[in-house]
């Protein structure tokens, strides 16, 4: 159970990354 | 989109992988796109996570007695520990130069290699949890090897009570693994399975008892022992066949590529 939550922060992580990244070049679509 | 074959998986995953194919296109649709903005706080989040993770897998591997996951978990920590690396680059590169291309490129190689290493690590741990259930099984089948051999009603008695908490236990483990699985086809399989075996297994139990009594009356066994036989055989089929669905998966690791 515990390595399932430490998977689950990284993907958290990593998608509030992408939506930080994401968010300048929607602006420009 | 890649299918999840259980729920956890696809809970876990499921959010960023549309967020990688949503980068992914915004990055070949906007070739000469705008600045980026500093990452460095947002990659700084995912290197924590990802060395949280390295611990919690490294003790997980130490604790594991099952010499697969020991050998192949490694691989993964070490995909998603390589991820973390190209996220840092990445964002490193921004500072000096927010449109640089070099940058967003691997800022898209990064975050596909921690959902590939993610997956991976999810997969392993996962095929370790199934071979568990297989060995709940594997020894339910043992106990199916001696019921020829059983020829008083003592012994019955004695089989009787280490059968029936094999039998629980992999009926319990069994269900809750069908509940976890995406495939309905697969969960439908198990849930049959699962319902043959319980209803197998009394009929078992019966035809031990009046091969023992006939045994015992120096009847004709062999009628009783076909019958027991048949039961025994129907056990080990549906056994057999609850293997071969865990073991079964829709998931795909080539299908990130």
């Amino acid at each position: 159970e515990i390595i399932l939550d430490a998977a689950k922060s990284i993907i958290e992580a990593t998608a509030a990354l992408l939506r930080a990244a994401s968010a300048s070049q929607r602006e420009l679509m | 989109m890649p299918v999840f074959h259980t729920k956890t998986i696809e809970s876990i995953l499921e959010p960023v992988a549309f967020q990688v194919s949503r980068l992914v296109i915004l990055h070949e649709e906007a070739e000469d796109g705008n600045a980026m903005p500093d990452l460095s706080k947002p990659v700084e989040a995912v290197s924590w996570a990802v060395e949280n993770l390295t611990k919690v897998g490294k003790e997980t591997i130490n604790k594991s007695d099952d010499q697969i996951l020991r050998a192949d978990m490694p691989n993964s920590l070490q995909r998603v520990d390589r991820a973390a690396r190209l996220l840092e680059e990445a964002a490193y590169m921004l500072k000096s130069d927010p449109y640089s291309q070099q940058a967003r490129q691997l800022l898209i190689e990064g975050s596909r290699g921690i959902l590939q290493g993610t997956s991976s690590l999810l997969l392993c741990f996962d095929e370790s949890e199934v071979r568990k259930l297989i060995k709940s099984c594997q020894k339910v089948l043992a106990y199916m090897q001696v019921v020829e051999v059983i020829e008083r009603m003592e012994d019955l008695v004695t089989f009787v009570k280490d059968l029936t908490p094999a039998l629980t236990k992999v009926s319990r483990d069994v269900n809750l693994r069908q509940r976890e699985l995406t495939h309905q086809a697969h969960r439908e399989l198990l849930l049959r399975c699962l319902e043959n075996l319980k209803q197998e297994a009394p009929g078992l139990i019966s035809s031990m008892k009046t091969y023992i009594q006939l045994l015992n009356s120096k009847s004709s066994t062999q009628h009783a022992a076909e019958n027991r036989n048949y039961h025994t055989g129907r056990m080990v089929h549906e056994l057999n066949e609850i293997i071969r669905v865990l073991q079964l998966t829709t998931y795909d690791d080539d299908e990130w590529d």
